[in-house]
């Protein structure tokens, strides 16, 4: 499931979110 | 947990949505009835103001290659072009859910596979429920409340995008009518979030004990909050099955314009939210 949802995961594991949306 | 416990967490709650959500309920109605001075939103009502508003619409594009949209008629280019921005403004929308969920207690200890299906499954829920206070019968506030787009135009684009928006105003006409403040909306959503009947989740149990917690509290703040508004609480639950109705819907909505549109691109953020969902 992490896999299929890479950014969702990354949002989760960020604290400040960076995220490149 | 005893009342003091449960109002900590609403307060919790109503701290974290005001960090993370930067268009509350109190700013919004400020701005749709007019109590914020010269500070009044652009209407945008047919296709020559929706041309004149995308300067306000501060988002990211999601470029169309030159060649396609050269090919299209300048209303179409401009109804995608709409629509990406829609989706920019949706996924730093999701962006600012999850930093929400992750400061209800507990979320981040469950199991990162579980928050990322609570997550799939409860944003666009969220989001539609989030829409409520920005509406009225007659139109929307979007781009941080700078633009008031019509019902009217919206409905008139051309299909499918004029059968998007119809079905959230009929419902947001009705939620609104429960009346609840900023506050109360911080706990109805984490109660969304933390649905233990998503499917595919591995360890549910946990999942309903932090819902439990929180549905308490929001049952306590509504008769705090609303005591003259007899079963708010059963009324705003059953809210809840409506709204997994108009999730399906939208979503049936864009697999139907992904397959329509030779243009339509996804934000892979979406992309990833929709695949498989219903």
């Amino acid at each position: 499931l992490k896999e299929k949802h890479k950014i969702l995961h990354q949002l989760l594991q960020n604290s400040t979110s960076p995220v490149d949306l | 947990p005893d009342a003091a416990d449960l109002r900590a967490l609403a307060r919790h709650l109503y701290e974290a949505y005001l960090k993370y959500f930067p268009l509350t309920k109190v700013k919004a109605r400020a701005i749709l009835s007019g109590k914020t001075g010269d500070n009044v939103p652009f209407v945008i009502h047919d296709m020559k103001s929706l041309m004149e508003g995308e300067q306000f619409i501060n988002c990211k594009q999601i470029p169309i290659q030159e060649q396609q949209r050269q090919s299209m008629a300048p209303s179409d280019a401009l109804e995608l072009r709409f629509f990406h921005s829609c989706q920019s403004r949706s996924a730093e929308a999701v962006r600012e859910v999850t930093e929400f969920a992750k400061s209800i207690p507990g979320f981040i200890d469950l199991d990162l596979n579980d928050q990322v299906t609570l997550l799939k499954y409860g944003v666009i829920e969220v989001l539609i429920i989030m829409m409520a206070p920005l509406m009225n019968k007659d139109g929307t506030l979007i781009s941080y409340g700078q633009i008031f787009m019509t019902r009217e135009f919206l409905k008139s684009l051309r299909k499918p995008f004029s059968q998007m928006m119809e079905p959230k105003f009929e419902f947001s006409v009705k939620f609104n009518t429960l009346e609840l403040d900023d506050s109360d909306m911080a706990l109805f959503l984490a109660v969304i979030i933390l649905s233990g009947d998503r499917p595919g989740l591995l360890n549910v149990k946990p999942i309903e004990q932090l819902q439990e917690t929180v549905l308490h509290s929001l049952e306590l703040q509504l008769k705090l909050n609303h005591p003259d508004s007899l079963q708010l609480f059963a009324k705003l639950l059953q809210k809840m099955t409506d709204l997994r109705q108009i999730v399906t819907d939208h979503v049936h909505l864009i697999q139907l314009l992904k397959k329509t549109e030779v243009d339509m691109c996804l934000h892979p953020l979406l992309q990833e939210i929709m695949k498989d969902l219903y």
